[in-house]
C-alpha cells in the first residue's frame, strides 16, 4: 500500500508568527548527493539575553555533536547562542577527528558571529571564550564529515541568514534525512502580559525511539 | 535520529528554560517510537532569547511558579505537536497511533507499557494490514517490565476512531467481546488511530505516539548507506 501524502503537512507560515531576535537559513554545502538538498543549516540569536537548554540521547556511543554541545551548554552556564546542524552524516563514531570537527564547526560560527557583532576586537575575544554554538548532525553513521564543504557552508548559511518563512523553511530543510516534509510550526502566546513566539523545528524519521535527558552536571 | 529546535522571544533563564525542555521532552519526544531503536544523536534543544520585551527573566523562584507553570505547559503542548509530526513521517508510515494506557498505579508503569505496545513489531505490522489483533496488544502489556504487574483479569482493550464515533471494546475486564470485525477493520483503516487500554490498578496514565510497520521502512533501510 502507498504511504499518503504528508504534503498538506508543510506548510507556509506568515513571517510575523516567528520569534523575534532570531535568524535562520539552510543551504546546500555537498554532504548530500542532490545539490537542490539542504544540508547546513544556522540558527542564531541576535540579542545579549540568550538562554539554551538540551536534552540529550542517553545512548551510551553518544556522537561528537552531543558531546561537543554538552560541553558548550557547561561552559557557557546555558547561555548558549547560536546552533549549526549538517543533515546526511551523522559525525557518530567518528573518534577524536570527529570531535576536533564538531568543535570546529561550533568555533567556525562563533567567529562569524564576533565579525557581526565586533565582539572579536574585545578582550574576552583574545582570552579564547568558551564557544557559543550548539552542534546538530544526522545522516549516516561512522563517516567523517566532509569539513571542506561544512566550513564553507557555514559561510554561505551565515551570509544568508534571515527571519522571513523562507529563511525559517530552509534551515527546517537542512535538517531533513529521509523525512518525506519539513517540519516548521511557530505560535505565539501571552507569558507575564507580554506577546511571546516560539518556534519549532525537527525532523526524524528512523532510529526512533528517544529516550533524553538533561546534560549530566559538572562534577564538583 | 531525531533532532529539534525550540526557539522562543520569551525571557527565561537558563535553569527555567532546562528544567521546562525536560519536563515537556519527558511527555513528548520521549513518547514516541517509530522503529524501538535509541539513536547516537538525538537531541532537542531550547533557546530563549527575551526580544519580546519582557521585563525579567522567568526563573524558578517561589514568585514565579504561575508564570513558569504557564511557560511549560506551552512547551509541553508545543513540544507534543512537534513529536507528532515525527511519528506521522516515521519511515514508511502508513498510519499514526495514539496509544493511551490508563488506570495505572504509577505513571511510569503506564509509561512503560505504553511503550511496550508502541514498540511491538507485531502489533505495528497488524496496524499496517488493518488487522485487529488485540491478542498482541495484551502480549506487549503482559510483557512490559513494570514495577506492579497488570491483573489479567482487570484489563480492557478498545479501539478508539478519530472521527468521534463510538468506541470499539475488544476486551473488557479480561474477557473478550463479540466483536464486529467489519466496523473494526472500518476503523483501522483510518489514518489516525488510538488504542485504549486500561489496566483497573489506579489512576496514572501515560500516552504513546506511534506508527505502523511498513513494507518500504524495509525498503528505505536496507541500503541507507548507499
Amino acid at each position: 500500500r502507498t504511504p499518503p501524502s504528508k504534503s498538506h503537512l508543510a506548510y507556509e507560515i506568515p513571517d510575523s508568527s516567528f520569534p523575534r531576535g532570531f535568524l535562520a537559513s539552510g543551504v546546500h554545502c555537498g554532504i548530500k548527493k542532490l545539490p537542490t538538498l539542504h544540508d547546513l543549516g544556522l540558527i542564531v540569536s541576535t540579542t545579549e539575553r540568550n538562554s539554551a537548554a538540551a536534552c540529550f540521547t542517553r545512548n551510551v556511543f553518544k556522537a561528537a555533536p552531543v558531546l561537543v554541545s554538552q560541553e558548550v551548554l557547561r561552559d557557557t552556564g546555558g547561555r548558549a547562542a547560536a546552533v549549526v546542524v549538517n543533515s546526511g552524516c551523522a559525525n557518530a563514531v567518528t573518534g577524536k577527528k570527529g570531535m576536533e570537527d564538531a568543535l570546529d564547526m561550533a568555533r567556525t560560527v562563533d567567529a562569524l558571529r564576533d565579525v557581526r557583532t565586533g565582539a572579536s576586537d574585545s578582550q574576552e575575544a583574545a582570552s579564547t571564550p568558551a564557544s557559543q554554538t550548539l552542534v546538530l548532525s544526522t545522516g549516516v553513521i561512522g563517516q567523517p564529515l566532509p569539513m571542506t564543504n561544512v566550513l564553507n557552508g557555514i559561510a554561505l548559511a551565515h551570509a544568508n541568514l534571515g527571519s522571513t518563512f523562507l529563511s525559517w523553511q530552509g534551515a527546517a530543510r537542512a535538517f531533513m534525512t529521509t523525512d518525506t516534509f519539513y517540519k516548521l510550526r511557530a505560535r505565539t502566546f501571552v507569558l507575564a502580559g507580554r506577546k511571546c513566539r516560539i518556534v519549532g523545528i525537527d525532523k526524524g524519521a528512523g532510529m526512533i525511539h528517544p529516550s533524553m535527558g538533561p546534560p549530566a552536571q559538572p562534577h564538583a | 535520529t531525531l533532532l529539534g529546535l525550540i526557539a522562543t522571544d520569551a525571557a527565561v533563564s537558563p535553569a527555567a528554560l532546562q528544567a521546562a525542555l525536560t519536563y515537556a521532552v519527558d511527555r513528548s519526544f520521549n513518547s514516541i517510537s517509530v522503529d524501538g531503536d535509541m539513536s547516537t544523536n538525538d537531541t532537542i534543544l531550547a533557546f530563549a532569547n527575551g526580544a519580546s520585551g519582557m521585563e525579567r527573566e522567568l526563573s524558578l523562584a517561589p514568585e514565579d511558579r504561575e508564570v513558569y507553570i504557564q511557560f511549560r505547559d506551552e512547551l509541553t503542548a508545543f513540544a507534543t505537536e512537534m513529536a507528532k509530526l515525527v511519528v506521522r513521517d516515521g519511515e514508511g508510515a502508513t498510519k499514526f497511533v495514539t496509544v493511551s494506557v490508563e488506570g495505572a498505579g504509577t505513571f511510569q508503569d503506564a509509561h512503560i507499557i505504553a511503550s511496550a505496545i508502541s514498540t511491538s513489531s507485531l502489533v505495528k505490522t497488524a496496524l499496517y494490514g488493518e488487522d485487529a489483533n488485540w491478542g498482541r496488544i495484551l502480549a506487549a502489556v503482559g510483557a512490559a517490565p513494570v514495577s506492579t504487574p497488570p491483573d489479567p483479569q482487570k484489563v480492557s482493550v478498545s479501539f478508539i476512531p478519530a472521527d468521534g464515533s463510538e468506541e470499539l471494546r475488544l476486551l473488557v475486564a479480561g474477557e473478550p467481546e463479540k466483536v464486529d470485525e467489519v466496523r473494526a477493520k472500518e476503523i483501522l483503516k483510518a489514518v489516525d488511530l488510538e488504542i485504549r487500554v486500561v489496566l483497573g490498578q489506579g489512576e496514572e496514565s501515560a500516552k504513546y505516539y506511534t506508527c505502523d510497520l511498513s513494507h518500504d521502512y524495509v525498503t528505505i533501510n536496507g541500503d541507507y548507506r548507499s
